[in-house]
């Protein structure tokens, strides 16, 4: 493919937070984010999938530094929606390939996601933009990842 | 907030995929997306949340033009992963904020999302990176989304 890829961009000091189950029904992204901002939390990654039968899961993740605000965010969020459960999870990393081109280069995602998958490490979430394929997976598959994810976009070259 | 918002940018030629109810383990992202770019497709935005029960869904988005080589793709997907269902909807749009800065300001999505819900548009999906904040809402709200995110991003002025 014609992807030109600058690099593999990675983090390890976020935490998950998912909503399972909101209504997908307007107002609800507004009633997670406000509190969040109302608390100047740092949001990094956002990702919510399609709703189905009306409900859809709504993930975003922090900085893990600011973990203990989570405690009164989720109180404050609480107030104004229904929900299944709250997951927080701390032992992620985020892995990002980053270039030109990567959109529409189907090419690129089903390599890396080849790689990742013959090395046994699990694909949590997935978030795309035009430069940037953005993956969370778990903070002990990082190291790996990251050599696996160099080799084959032959980074160190 | 401290966000400097570029502009909204919009497709509305796209077509979104969802499998439902894929196993949420090594591989599954690997076998959706081999396929898609066997037949060069052009793939844009992919979300996938993260597992509940071991299972998740998995949403791309392709050129509406392209719809043709669906039949194929998911005949192809179909043999190697199981799923619950596939739901093909070609009334969507995206709609990008764009900007530095958006990283870290739960301000700048709260100020969209809750504009948004004003104007009874639903979010349908999002997918954020450090740049852009990248939602798919009903091709039919395309036209009020991008007034109203204009107008509250001060950005005719
Ligand atoms: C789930 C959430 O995004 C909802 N659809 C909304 O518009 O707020
Ligand atoms: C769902 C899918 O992303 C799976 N977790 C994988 O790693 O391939």
């Amino acid at each position: 493919e014609n992807a030109e890829i600058s690099g593999i961009a990675f983090q390890t000091d976020q935490t998950k937070v998912t909503f399972t189950a909101v209504e997908d029904t307007p107002g609800i992204a507004s009633k997670i984010l406000g509190p969040l901002s109302e608390l100047d939390m740092k949001v990094d990654v956002i990702v919510q999938n399609v709703g189905i039968e009306g409900k859809t899961d709504f993930t975003f993740t922090i900085a893990t530094e600011e973990k203990s605000l989570l405690d009164e965010a989720i109180n404050n969020i609480q107030k104004s929606i229904n929900y299944k459960e709250v997951i927080i999870d701390d032992e992620i990393a985020k892995v990002s390939i980053v270039g030109v081109g990567i959109r529409s280069h189907a090419g690129v995602a089903a390599k890396a996601f080849q790689a990742l998958s013959e090395n046994e490490i699990n694909i949590g979430m997935i978030s795309t933009s035009e430069i940037k394929l953005t993956l969370v997976i778990e903070k002990d598959d990082l190291e790996k990842a990251v050599k696996v994810l160099h080799d084959i976009f032959e980074l160190d070259k």
